[in-house]
């Protein structure tokens, strides 16, 4: 029987059979998430399967998009303690437009929590980038600052709620020109330290990885629980 | 590969018949993380009027039975799906993205006659 490939790709919201060059690793959420719903599904709890209770927000569809920018290397960095400075960019294309966003969350991995190497503290700086970037200009110009925060050490993973901002680049694709993320060093800068810093900083740039988990509502797929069984 | 169904008393009854898609056998198991296929199950079979008390029928489908008995114009029940489970797919599409979609009621768990 020739199974019509087309017609069931269409119908999970896929115009062709992906080919993935390389395998992406799969966030431990999403593997939590799938395999709860694997477990309900086989249980008789007709619970909303369109709500999803890690996150606390309604949706059918979760995408991890993965980070397409660039680290950025300006002679003059904007600070004496600039640790790195990255261009982070998300295609959100793939949001069809029926679908409605119900959270967008950026997820910074600075790398895998050890017991040594604990310094230095860091100070993280998010900034929306709003205008395209012109010819001779080594960095995009940051616009609104969406984030400041400080972590005690290079390690672990931290999340920021970028619903608003994912929405607007939705909304309107033109608007979509990517985020500033510069990385500071907080505390002294004596000599001795520097060295240290340097090699910090390095490691950072090695293990640094930047992701937006971004989920949907499809209406059409989604109906009311309200819906009547037999 | 259809699943031999239990032998059951009467195989032409309206009942559901398991069919498992192995998402390997259309080579699909090189974008599609988890799960590694999924039941497409399918209901088939006859609603005779005499056995639409028992076939885990609607009272509706009670009276089309009754009906196709006074005339058989009147087309019989037919074996309708009464109880539908969700499932949820992960895989990665061409722009490197992992996806966790779900889908409701795409698994026939049991059929009646409708």
């Amino acid at each position: 029987v020739q199974f019509q490939e087309y017609v069931f790709l269409q119908f999970l919201g896929l115009d062709k059979v992906p080919s993935p060059q390389r395998f992406q690793p799969v966030p431990y959420i999403l593997k939590k998430i799938f395999q709860d719903r694997e477990a309900a599904a086989t249980s008789v709890d007709s619970r909303d399967f369109c709500y999803i209770k890690d996150f606390g927000v309604r949706g059918n569809v979760l995408r991890l998009l993965p980070d397409q920018g660039l680290f950025l290397y300006s002679r003059k960095l904007s600070q004496a303690s600039s640790c790195l400075q990255k261009f982070l960019y998300f295609n959100l294309s793939a949001i069809k437009e029926k679908e409605q966003l119900t959270m967008a969350q950026l997820g910074l991995d600075l790398g895998p929590n050890t017991y040594y190497k604990l310094g230095p503290e860091l100070e993280l700086a998010l900034f929306l980038v709003q205008e395209p970037q012109e010819g001779d200009q080594p960095i995009p110009k940051p616009g609104r600052m969406l984030v400041l925060q400080s972590v005690p050490r290079p390690q672990g993973v931290v999340h920021f709620n970028l619903l608003d901002v994912a929405k607007d680049w939705n909304n309107d694709s033109q608007k979509n020109l990517g985020l500033l993320l510069e990385i500071l060093v907080k505390g002294n800068r004596d000599i001795g330290v520097t060295f240290q810093l340097q090699d910090a900083c390095a490691r950072l740039r090695q293990s640094l990885r930047a992701s937006l988990l971004v989920v949907t509502l499809h209406p059409e797929q989604c109906h009311p629980s309200s819906r009547k069984r037999r | 590969e259809a699943i031999p169904a239990p032998k059951a008393p009467c195989r032409n009854l309206c009942h559901r018949h398991q069919l498992f898609i192995n998402f390997r056998d259309l080579g699909w198991h090189k974008w599609i993380i988890a799960p590694k296929g999924f039941m497409a199950n399918y209901c088939h079979g006859d609603c005779p009027f005499s056995l639409t008390t028992s076939l885990n029928s609607s009272n509706y489908a009670f009276m089309q039975a009754l009906m196709h008995a006074v005339d058989p114009e009147i087309p019989q029940a037919v074996c309708v799906p009464t109880k539908l489970s969700p499932i949820s797919m992960l895989y990665q599409d061409n722009d490197d993205n992992v996806i966790l979609r779900h889908y409701e009621e795409m698994v026939v768990d049991e059929c009646g006659c409708g």
